[in-house]
């Protein structure tokens, strides 16, 4: 049987590895093995599997507290969606398979172009539009995303559709000019519909290291972040940046982007994502 | 939004009169902590600080044999700064930021990387270096799959007043071999590469890859790398470089606050050099690969 004695440096050192790998991050992994040590010394732990079960545990016990699926309210038409983030995370393509997952419960959905900066965004989207059966509503390349914004909701509500989704221009979160624009669109969209936007979902690349803690972080300062959305899942980064996220600030996961078809996007489950962490 | 790791590890060798392997140790956590929250990976950043600590303690040698005991001119905490601040110049190094260019009439460079690592843009920031230093580029659409992949490229070559080539129903290698021959035909002596973002563990398209580069043998293969990527940068660059004769990497957005310790971490796996760092979403931000910047973000 296991002595005292069992639970070496080494077999400490593997597993503080195995989480920074994963990107939780040197603070939340130190906090982490802090309690980790502590346990060991009272003996509560004697075995390299006790300790991945307590850590497990600890994990879950904090996104357990973020999982919370994007319902729908019954709000006045339509349950306005804005979706930020920075540049190639994934939000024009996640825009898509949020249209396809909502088409498919029977809402009808609208989507805006409001990136009007990058080269062929418009394409892009307006592709994703005719794939999944729902109206785009644009303006000419270089117009202004708040009055696309502002357009698209006047359509939406004149068509009666039950859920617009507002595509927006990666931007970095350092840059004040567009942090600056984003509050605009926010404002816009607040003053020509009641309780709008219904949900901003901040889309975050699975790939991303430490970063993510610090986009998280100055868009939520910016405007009112109400969901996550953690692409790239399907890849071998393992998204831990999420677990820091959800200590500090409590923005509900909403969804894990796990490929490149429309059909990739399935709510954010915790002990899914923890098992997967521990792979 | 630098960490403050590196002025830590030097306040905490104030007004210490020389380094010794004791508060050495102190100043490579502060250090060793830095480096990770700046994304180097955690192997990576493991035998860094052994190669440092190496270096420091051998220095302390050094000094002592040299200045006879006496005080150093520079203060210890800045010298031993110094060491690791060169140290990382030194493993990001050499420059090699050129691009080859073969014998033959055309030659190509090709692009590859994860998704949204922000290959089709940087297609065009190379095509505009390229041109600017007398080459005559031919931006080649090579993504088939994305939605409007093809119209971005062919916008982003409007922009610059460069030739696009795009061919529908082909294959990426057929697309990329017959960009060559229509190269030549127009008078173009470099053919860019723009292909999809991939996984690394995507079987069928890393055999895309392997078939683009069969087909038409390019003298440069980049690896594109977004500076953000956190510990993953490793895993993903040393499958691309096993599969394919990856020659240099781009980094990219580094106008943000990301610390870029991938660059690192990719340096030490591959070995290959970092040719251009991505500067901004215009075409115009493009910079070649100098250690100095790199080095003082990532060590913060
Ligand atoms: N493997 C994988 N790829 C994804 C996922 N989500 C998006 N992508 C890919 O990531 C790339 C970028 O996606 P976009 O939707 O254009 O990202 P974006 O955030 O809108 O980009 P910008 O508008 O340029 O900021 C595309 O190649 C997508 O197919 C995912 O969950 N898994
Ligand atoms: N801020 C900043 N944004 C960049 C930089 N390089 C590219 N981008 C942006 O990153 C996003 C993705 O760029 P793309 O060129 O579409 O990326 P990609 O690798 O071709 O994407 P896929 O083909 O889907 O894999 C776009 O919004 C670009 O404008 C850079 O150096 N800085
Ligand atoms: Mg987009
Ligand atoms: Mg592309």
């Amino acid at each position: 049987t296991m002595g005292r004695r069992e639970i070496s440096d080494a077999v400490l050192e593997k597993i503080e590895e195995a989480l920074v790998t994963s990107d939780l991050g040197i603070a939340t992994v130190d906090h982490l093995m802090e309690q980790i040590r502590w346990q060991v010394r009272r003996n509560e732990l004697n075995d390299a599997e006790k300790i991945k079960d307590s850590l497990r545990s600890a994990i879950r016990e904090i996104l357990v507290k973020t999982e919370q699926p994007l319902a729908i309210a019954p709000v006045q038409k339509p349950f306005t969606i804005l979706t930020i983030g920075v540049n190639g995370t994934g939000k024009t393509t996640t825009i898509a398979k949020l249209a396809e997952i909502f088409r498919q419960q029977g809402h009808t959905v609208m989507l805006a172009a409001a990136d009007t900066f990058r080269a062929a965004a418009i394409e892009q989207l307006e592709i994703w539009g005719e794939r999944t059966g729902c109206r785009v509503v644009k303006h000419a390349p270089g117009a202004d995303p708040s009055a696309v914004a502002f357009d698209a909701l006047r359509s939406a509500r004149a068509r009666s559709a039950d859920i617009l989704i507002i595509d927006t221009a990666g931007r970095l979160h350092t840059k004040a000019p567009l942090m600056e624009e984003l509050k605009k669109i926010e404002r816009i969209i607040a003053r020509e519909h009641q309780g709008a936007p219904h949900e901003t979902l901040l889309v975050l690349d699975a790939t991303t290291g430490q970063n993510a803690i610090s986009q998280a972080k100055l868009f939520s300062s910016a405007i009112r972040v109400t969901g996550i959305a953690l692409t790239k899942l399907d890849g071998t980064a393992k998204g831990g940046v999420i677990v820091g996220i959800s200590d500090a600030l409590h923005i509900p996961i909403r969804f894990v982007g796990v490929g490149e078809k429309v059909e990739d996007l399935r709510p954010f489950n915790a002990c899914d994502f923890v098992d997967a962490l521990f792979d | 939004v630098l960490s403050n790791g590196f002025n830590k590890a030097r306040d905490r060798l104030r007004g210490k009169i020389e380094l010794t392997s004791g508060n050495i140790e102190e100043a490579l956590r502060d250090i060793r902590l830095s480096l990770l929250e700046a994304d180097v990976q955690y192997g990576v950043v493991k035998s860094f600080i052994a190669q440092v600590q190496e270096k420091a303690v051998g220095e302390i040698v050094d000094t002592r044999v040299r200045h006879g005991g006496r005080r150093l001119k520079v203060s210890p905490g800045d010298h031993f700064i110094n060491i690791c601040h060169q140290e990382l110049i030194d493993l990001m190094g050499p420059v090699e930021t050129g691009l080859r260019f073969g014998s033959r009439p055309v030659s190509a460079v090709m692009l590859l990387g994860l998704q949204g690592c922000g290959k089709t843009t940087t297609a065009g920031k190379l095509a505009r270096h390229l041109a600017k230093n007398k080459r005559t580029p031919l931006l080649v659409a090579a993504d088939i799959y994305r939605p409007a992949a093809v119209q971005q490229l062919k916008v982003v070559g409007e922009k610059l007043g460069l030739p696009v080539f795009s061919a529908e129903n082909a294959s990426p290698p057929e697309i990329c071999s017959r960009a060559l021959q229509h190269a030549r035909e127009i008078g173009c002596d470099v053919a860019i590469f723009d292909t999809a973002g991939r996984l690394a563990i995507d079987e069928p398209l890393m055999q895309e890859l392997h078939d683009i580069a069969a087909a038409t043998r390019p003298e440069n293969i980049l690896l594109v790398c977004d500076a953000m990527i956190g510990q993953d940068a490793v895993n993903t660059a040393e499958t691309f470089s096993r599969r394919l004769d990856v020659t240099g990497f781009i980094m990219t957005k580094l106008d943000g606050d990301a610390r870029g310790g991938a660059a690192l971490s990719i340096k030490q796996v591959t070995g290959k050099p970092i040719k251009f760092l991505g500067m901004g979403e215009g075409l115009d931000s493009l910079e070649e690969f100098r250690p100095e910047g790199l080095a003082s973000r990532i060590l913060g």
